[in-house]
C-alpha cells in the first residue's frame, strides 16, 4: 500500500457525510441502485476502520462530494471519454470524487452487455480508498491497484488495503483479519 | 530500430481499450534507441501518472524513457524488461484510475499470509 504525500487523513474521521451532486448524474442508472452501490462500498471500508460514513442530501455541506462529469470538468483533470481515465478522487480532506459521465457505467453484468462496461462498485470502493488517504498500491489483487479492465469486478478489500487504511485510522474494533482472509478465500 | 507503423498485437480483449491508448499497441517490443512516431504521446502517458518529470518530449526511445519504463513496470507488479512488451502495453492500455501513480510513498511493511 502507499500513502500520498505528506500521509493526509482526515482529522475529524467520524461519521464523514457523502452527497451525489443533483446535476451532475447519468440518466441511465437507477438513482436508487447507484445509492445502494455507494452505500455497500462505504461500507466495505467502515468494515474495516472506526469511521462511519452518512449520506445526507445537502451536497453543499457534505465532506464526499460525488458526481458525474465529461470532458474538461474544471478540476484541472479532463476525462477522456469512453475507458481510459475512468475516474479520480482528491486526497483528504477535500473529499471532491468525479466520475467519468461518457463510460457505460454497469451495476450488474447480467444485465448490460456492453462489451465496455465499467462496474460502478469496483471503481467506487477504489476511489473512496483515495478519499481516505490510499494512494495507488502494486499489489494486483488489491482494490487500490490503478487498473481495471471492463466487465471485471473488484470489490472485496484485501490485506494490503486493510492494512493500509488501517495505518491511518485504526482499526474496526468488531474487525477480524480471519473475516477478511476466509472472505477473500471464498472469492478467489 | 524504426518500427512499421502497424504493429499487430495484442489479446482477445484488445477491441474494448480506450482508442486513444489503444494506439499504444503499434509500439510493442520498442526499446531503448527506437526511433517511433508517435512515441511522444507515450511519453505524456508517462508523464501523466508521474513516471516522467518533463513535458517536452520527442518520438525517441531514450534512457528517461528506460528508466520511467522500469518505474513504470516496478510499481505496476510487471515483470521488469525497461521494454514495451506485451504485458506493458496491456497494461498501459487498460482503463485506469486519473489519480496519479506519483506524488505518494510507499510504507514499509510485511504483508500477511
Amino acid at each position: 500500500f502507499a500513502y500520498f504525500y505528506g500521509k493526509p487523513r482526515w482529522e475529524r474521521p467520524s461519521p464523514l457525510t457523502y452527497a451525489f451532486s443533483p446535476n451532475h448524474t447519468v440518466s441511465y442508472l437507477n438513482p436508487s441502485d447507484v445509492r445502494d452501490i455507494f452505500c455497500r462500498a462505504f461500507s466495505r471500508w467502515s468494515a474495516v476502520i472506526p469511521v462511519n460514513f452518512t449520506e445526507t442530501q445537502n451536497y453543499t455541506s457534505a465532506d464526499i462530494k460525488i458526481g458525474f462529469y465529461r470532458g474538461d470538468h474544471g478540476d484541472g483533470k479532463p476525462f477522456d471519454g469512453v475507458l481510459g481515465v475512468l475516474a479520480h478522487a482528491f486526497s483528504p480532506e477535500n473529499g471532491q470524487f468525479h466520475l467519468d459521465e461518457a463510460e457505460s457505467w454497469a451495476i450488474d453484468f447480467k444485465t448490460d452487455k456492453s462489451k465496455e462496461a465499467i462496474d460502478l462498485e469496483s471503481v467506487a470502493t477504489h476511489e473512496i480508498g483515495h478519499v481516505l488517504g490510499l494512494a495507488h498500491s502494486s499489489v494486483k489483487e488489491a482494490v487500490m491497484y490503478p487498473s481495471l479492465r471492463p466487465r471485471t469486478k473488484k470489490v472485496n478489500l484485501r490485506v494490503d488495503d486493510v492494512e493500509g487504511v488501517q495505518a491511518l485510522y485504526g482499526s474496526n474494533p468488531n474487525f477480524r483479519f480471519s473475516s477478511l482472509l476466509s472472505e477473500n478465500s471464498y472469492n478467489h | 530500430r524504426i518500427l512499421p507503423d502497424s504493429v499487430p498485437v495484442l489479446t482477445d480483449a484488445s477491441d474494448v481499450h480506450n482508442a486513444t491508448w489503444h494506439g499504444f499497441s503499434r509500439f510493442l517490443d520498442a526499446g531503448r534507441g527506437s526511433l517511433v512516431s508517435g512515441m511522444s504521446e507515450l511519453k505524456n502517458y508517462m508523464h501523466r501518472f508521474g513516471y516522467l518529470p518533463n513535458s517536452n518530449f520527442t518520438d525517441f526511445f531514450d534512457t528517461e524513457f528506460e528508466s520511467a519504463l522500469t518505474l513504470y513496470q516496478s510499481k505496476l507488479s510487471l515483470p521488469v524488461t525497461g521494454k514495451l512488451d506485451t504485458d506493458t502495453i496491456s497494461a498501459i492500455i487498460s482503463p485506469r484510475c486519473g489519480v496519479s501513480d506519483a506524488s505518494q510513498h510507499t510504507a514499509l511493511h510485511a504483508t500477511r499470509h
